[in-house]
């Protein structure tokens, strides 16, 4: 089973991951 | 990212729908190029896909099937665009990696699944007229019910509107400013794997996708938005990208994810979250209201009573029952006193009721109201014909006293045949005893008579014994 599970390692994300997307 | 909007009109543009296929230049079926080309000197592989008609042939799914989104569901594109069956399929919107959260808008066919309540992202959708809408929602438009969407997905960035390249000011209205350390901006800069949705100006649906690897391979999206700009697209809008760019084709894995396997000599295709789909085309409502079969995007209508190009509406002919009647899918259910599959005949005396299946209930026979079944018999046991039926009483009477009289000389001449056929038969027979007792021919031969045998007897006796006579 886990040699087909991606390990999810190329991260592309728009908005930083350290903070919560906040309303202005 | 920044600001939610709840009512009003925003900016996006809306593509009127393309015309129906067959049309001149443009295939009905869904066209998948594949390409290798030079980006700042780097050799990048990926497709492009185009769709014809796409509000019956395109769908955003939910992971693995409907409630992908409300179980926060994550699958490979090949497991939830198998069994959708897809004949291309990429990775949708963007999700949160940690729960699976489906994130924006998403409407699966026709079904609003989840909602950013007016956040201001990119968005591509599809109306119900088969309008196709790029750019900025607010809450109000998302939920129209005038003109629903059918098919509404978020991303981020819109890449080109109305023909020309728009990051800058997606990048304003999408909240750069507020991000930490410039990560908006580098998500925009960045080589990656990348992928897009939008339509050309044939009202095409376009479906982008190109391999890559963050800050190794790939393309940014200024390079995409030029890209599909040299394709005639007109709108659209960058989905995810990185280890979620992924292409399949006829449920076959067909580009290279830049995600490792648990294994790091291998590429593993990632679990996302929602999948854009190209199909066969779909009908309209999908299940043909429960009266038909989709076929080739046409809905068969079972039985044949249903019409329609949704198989909604109950047609029995012409004549419509001749408004005596109401038209049901199995034909014609005739109102009180009419009866036939037009509903066009009265009922026959003795029966009443909806399709005359009532015997009536009158005493000596007595017909009855062909719609209510009511009996109209006086005190002394004598019909009293209703005043409507009374002529066909008369035509009843009449038909019964013709019928006797036939019958009654019918039998009268076949009586008389008896009779005079007996009488032959008599008189005959005496004819034939009276001739054979005088007749000519009747012959008794006697063998002796008072002991003497008759003269010609004896004659015969003496020539028996004499052999020699000449």
């Amino acid at each position: 089973l886990g040699s087909r599970v991606s390990r999810d390692d190329d991260l592309l994300l728009p908005y930083s991951r350290a903070r919560a997307r906040t309303l202005r | 990212d920044c600001a939610r909007v709840r009512a009003g009109s925003l900016e996006h543009e809306s593509w009127p729908p393309p015309p129906p296929p067959p049309t001149p230049g443009v295939s009905p079926h869904p066209v998948v190029r594949a390409f290798v080309s030079h980006f700042s000197g780097r050799a990048v592989a990926g497709h492009l896909t185009r769709v014809a008609a796409p509000l019956r042939t395109f769908s955003v799914l939910e992971p693995r099937g409907p409630g992908g989104c409300a179980q926060r569901r994550r699958a490979t594109v090949e497991d939830t665009a198998v069994p959708a069956g897809c004949r291309v399929a990429q990775n949708g919107g963007f999700f949160r990696m940690g729960t699976g959260e489906c994130l924006g808008n998403v409407v699966s066919d026709g079904r609003r699944v989840s909602s950013s309540g007016g956040l201001q992202n990119a968005q591509f959708g599809i109306r119900r007229d088969g309008t196709l809408v790029t750019g900025y929602l607010s809450e109000e438009e998302v939920l129209d019910t005038v003109n629903p969407f059918i098919q509404l997905l978020s991303g981020v960035v819109w890449l080109i509107r109305n023909g020309s390249i728009y990051i800058n000011e997606s990048q304003a209205i999408e909240c750069d400013e507020t991000q930490e350390t410039g990560s908006f901006s580098k998500f925009v800069n960045v080589i990656s794997a990348r992928t897009a949705v939008g339509h050309d100006r044939k009202g095409q649906l376009v479906l982008f996708h190109a391999d890559g690897q963050t800050e190794q391979r790939g393309i940014n999206l200024w390079e995409m938005a030029e890209f599909l700009l040299g394709q005639d697209v007109v709108n659209a809008i960058n989905l995810d990208g990185g280890g979620s760019a992924t292409f399949v084709l006829n449920g076959t894995l067909a580009s290279y994810p830049s995600d490792h396997c648990q294994d790091n000599m291998w590429r593993c295709p990632r679990h996302v979250s929602t999948v854009v789909c190209v199909h066969e085309p779909h009908c309209q409502p999908p299940d043909c209201s429960g009266h038909g079969t989709c076929v080739d995007g046409h809905c068969e209508c079972t039985g044949h009573f249903w019409r329609g190009t949704a198989c909604n509406e109950l047609d029995c002919g012409p004549s419509n029952c001749s408004q005596h009647g109401l038209c049901t899918e199995t034909g014609c259910h005739c109102d009180a006193g009419w009866m036939g599959s037009n509903c066009s005949e009265e009922c026959p005396l003795g029966w009443y009721g909806p399709g005359c299946q009532r015997p009536c209930q009158c005493e000596h026979q007595c017909p009855c109201d062909p719609q209510t079944g009511n009996c109209s018999v006086s005190q002394v046991k004598q019909c009293l014909w209703p005043a409507e039926s009374t002529s066909r009483a008369g035509e009843m009477a009449f038909f019964t006293r013709t019928t006797w009289l036939v019958l009654t000389l019918v039998l009268v001449f076949l009586l008389l045949i008896s009779t005079v056929a007996n009488v032959s038969l008599l008189l005959g027979s005496r004819a034939e005893r009276n001739r054979h007792l005088g007749g000519e021919y009747a012959y008794h031969p006697l063998q002796e008579m008072n002991g003497e045998l008759l003269a010609t007897e004896k004659d015969q006796t003496e020539e028996s014994h004499s052999p020699f006579k000449d």
